[in-house]
C-alpha cells in the first residue's frame, strides 16, 4: 500500500514538473506539494525501505521498490528546485527549499548508507541508483547538488575497494563537473 | 528546460516499467 502511495505521488511531481518544464511563463502555478511536506515524504520513503532485506537476497519487488524509492527522491529534490525558481522574487524562498531538501535527504539518507552496508551487491545496487539521480541532478543543473554532494558521496564509497571502473568513472564525471 | 524536459522523459520512462512490472 505505501509503495503504491510512492508510485502515485512520483506520478503527481512528475505531472507538476512536466507542467512548470512545457509552460515556464504560466502565471498558473501548478505546485501540488508544499515544500513542508518533505519530511512526510521522507516517511513514506523510509517505510518502504524497511522493507528491504538485510541477509536474504531482495525480491524483484523490494527492488523495483527501491528504484520506485530513488525515483521519488530525484523528483522531490527536482521539484522543491523548481518551485524556489518559480518564486524567485520572494528572497528566503531558495533558503527554504535549500532546508526543504536537506532535512529529507538527512532523514533517508542512513538508511540508504544502511543498506548499501549489508553486502557489496548491495552496495552496487544502491551506488547504481544513487549515481543515475546525481546524474540527473547533474543533467538539470541543480544548484542543490553541491549541497548535496558531500552528503551523498559516502554512500558510494562504503565499499570503496570494491568499486568497478565504471562505477569510479562515473563518480569522477560528476565531481569534475560542478554545476 | 530541455535538459529538465530530457531528464523527466526518462523518469517516466523508469516509472512506466515499473508499474508494468507491479502489475
Amino acid at each position: 500500500e505505501c509503495v503504491a502511495h510512492l508510485r502515485l505521488l512520483s506520478w503527481i511531481i512528475l505531472g507538476s514538473l512536466n507542467h512548470m518544464a512545457m509552460c515556464p511563463s504560466s502565471d498558473v502555478p501548478c505546485h501540488p506539494l508544499p515544500l513542508d511536506t518533505s519530511l512526510q515524504i521522507a516517511d513514506l520513503a523510509l517505510v518502504v525501505l524497511e522493507s528491504y532485506p538485510e541477509h536474504t537476497k531482495a525480491s524483484v519487488y523490494q527492488m523495483s521498490s527501491l528504484a520506485q524509492v530513488f525515483i521519488l527522491c530525484q523528483l522531490w529534490t527536482i521539484y522543491c528546485e523548481q518551485v524556489a525558481v518559480f518564486n524567485t522574487s520572494h528572497g528566503d524562498m531558495y533558503r527554504t527549499t535549500c532546508l526543504a531538501v536537506m532535512e529529507f535527504w538527512m532523514k533517508v539518507a542512513p538508511t540508504f548508507i544502511q543498506i548499501a552496508s549489508y553486502s557489496k551487491s548491495h552496495g552496487e545496487m544502491v551506488n547504481l541508483h544513487l549515481l543515475s539521480l546525481l546524474e540527473g541532478l547533474q543533467e538539470v543543473n541543480s544548484s542543490l547538488l553541491v549541497q548535496l554532494y558531500p552528503m551523498l558521496v559516502t554512500i558510494l564509497y562504503i565499499h570503496e575497494g570494491s568499486l568497478s571502473a565504471g562505477l569510479q568513472h562515473r563518480i569522477q564525471e560528476i565531481q569534475n563537473c560542478p554545476p | 528546460n530541455k535538459a529538465l524536459l530530457k531528464c523527466l522523459q526518462r523518469l517516466q520512462y523508469k516509472m512506466g516499467q515499473l508499474e508494468v512490472q507491479s502489475s
